[in-house]
């Protein structure tokens, strides 16, 4: 579902370039459930900005569901950043105006599902993960790892193809982070969701089936976790 | 150095009243190296911004360095946080506008500090959280974690009395994490700064001297950590 070639990332101005990724090979296969770690700075934001078709690479190709990110047009992007991919963003990027209910169906709204069914989805999931009673509140009236929560919810609630998520557990306990990762991984079971996301925390890499590293925006080793 | 009876806050708005601390008695003494962990939503940055002076109590007696924060005007409130505390939010706030140095020497500059004195304090400290060479970017331009450490290099580069932070590891890996906290605790030994911070990491906890932990807006155990 995430097939990447020789992709390179540069930011630069004035003389000073950064090479946030140096050839990323990668191939996700449709029903993954895969961790990326790496050091602070190694490029895993950059990585999943790109895949998620948020940011263009330098050099490199990238297709996602059998499409190739460089040849389409803006409005065909969003249309497959709206229908087939969640994506939940390091620092959330909640809409302030918007109560949790709100932001949570946002999504939803976008892609015309009726309201009655998209509240009943996104009440569930919110219920799912511990922010029942909350509905109405807006980001900044909850705590760091509730907003997370409602920003996990945004995603995973249109059951996309494929869920990219930064740092998804990084501002909760180790009991919600489990609780979350349970839920996660009974999507992908059960729904056949792709997950790919970055974590620093080893007892989410332990969840994933497998763990790629990067390193300096490489990647530095790919493969299985060891069951059990 | 904090002096905490009876603290209670409550946020409340049409009828519907959150009570995030529901009667918190705590004393941190001056030089204490002290962890508070708890789950999501049990009320830990608002005790964190509560003590920095950052949010009013409810009821109950906040005594910081020896003030009563509930009477002091509003002058002598800011003289207090720029002068004695060092905050590191949950979300940085780093200013946009401003460069990584400008970021992290604000504070000396509020204090009137030479612009030489504190470039090269700062320029250091940068350095010891893996920064260098990033002076002149600007906060969009890096990575959760390395945003994380100009927060802290801004929190502790003036050397305040007290410093709070919360969840100051939780955007970067684990070796870049156990340096932040030898970072902490050497200017704890050695020049004596308070540190308490909340975390939700196991191995940031067993770092700390002690622990507090934090449930439904309640001190529920509170305790030295064992050595080795
Ligand atoms: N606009 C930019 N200009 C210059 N450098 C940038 C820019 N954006 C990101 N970078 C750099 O690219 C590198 C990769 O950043 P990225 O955000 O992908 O790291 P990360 O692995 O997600 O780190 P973390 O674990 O701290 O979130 C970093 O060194 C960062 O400083
Ligand atoms: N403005 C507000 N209005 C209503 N409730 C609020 C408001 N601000 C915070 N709360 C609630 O107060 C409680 C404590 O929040 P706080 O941010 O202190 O939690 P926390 O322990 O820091 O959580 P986390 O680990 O997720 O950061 C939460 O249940 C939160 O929803
Ligand atoms: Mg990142
Ligand atoms: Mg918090």
């Amino acid at each position: 579902i995430v097939n990447i070639q020789g992709l390179t990332k540069d930011y630069g101005q004035n003389g000073v370039v950064t090479h946030a990724l140096r050839g990323v090979d990668l191939t996700i296969e449709s029903g993954e459930f895969t961790a990326m770690a790496g050091p602070s700075g190694s490029g895993k934001s950059t990585l999943l900005n790109i895949i998620g078709g948020l940011d263009r690479p330098t050099t490199g190709r990238v297709e996602v569901n059998g499409q190739e990110l460089n040849r389409l047009s803006s409005t065909k992007l969003s249309r497959l950043r709206r229908d087939r991919i969640g994506f939940i963003f390091q620092s959330y990027n909640l809409i302030p105006v918007l109560t949790v209910l709100e932001n949570a169906e946002y999504v939803l709204m976008l892609q015309g599902v009726s309201a009655a069914q998209r509240r009943e989805r996104v009440r569930d999931l919110l219920k799912e993960v511990g922010l029942e009673g909350m509905e109405d509140r807006f980001p900044r009236e909850l705590s760091g790892g509730q907003q997370q929560r409602v920003a996990i919810t945004r995603a995973i609630a249109p059951e996309p193809a494929l869920v990219l998520a930064d740092e998804p557990t990084a501002n909760v306990d180790s009991k919600t982070a489990i609780a979350l990762l349970d839920l996660m991984r009974q999507l992908n079971e059960e729904k056949g969701v792709t997950f790919f996301f970055s974590t620093h925390d080893p007892n989410v890499m332990k969840q994933a089936r497998r763990l790629v590293l990067l390193r300096d925006g490489r990647i530095s080793r790919d493969g299985g976790m060891v069951e059990g």
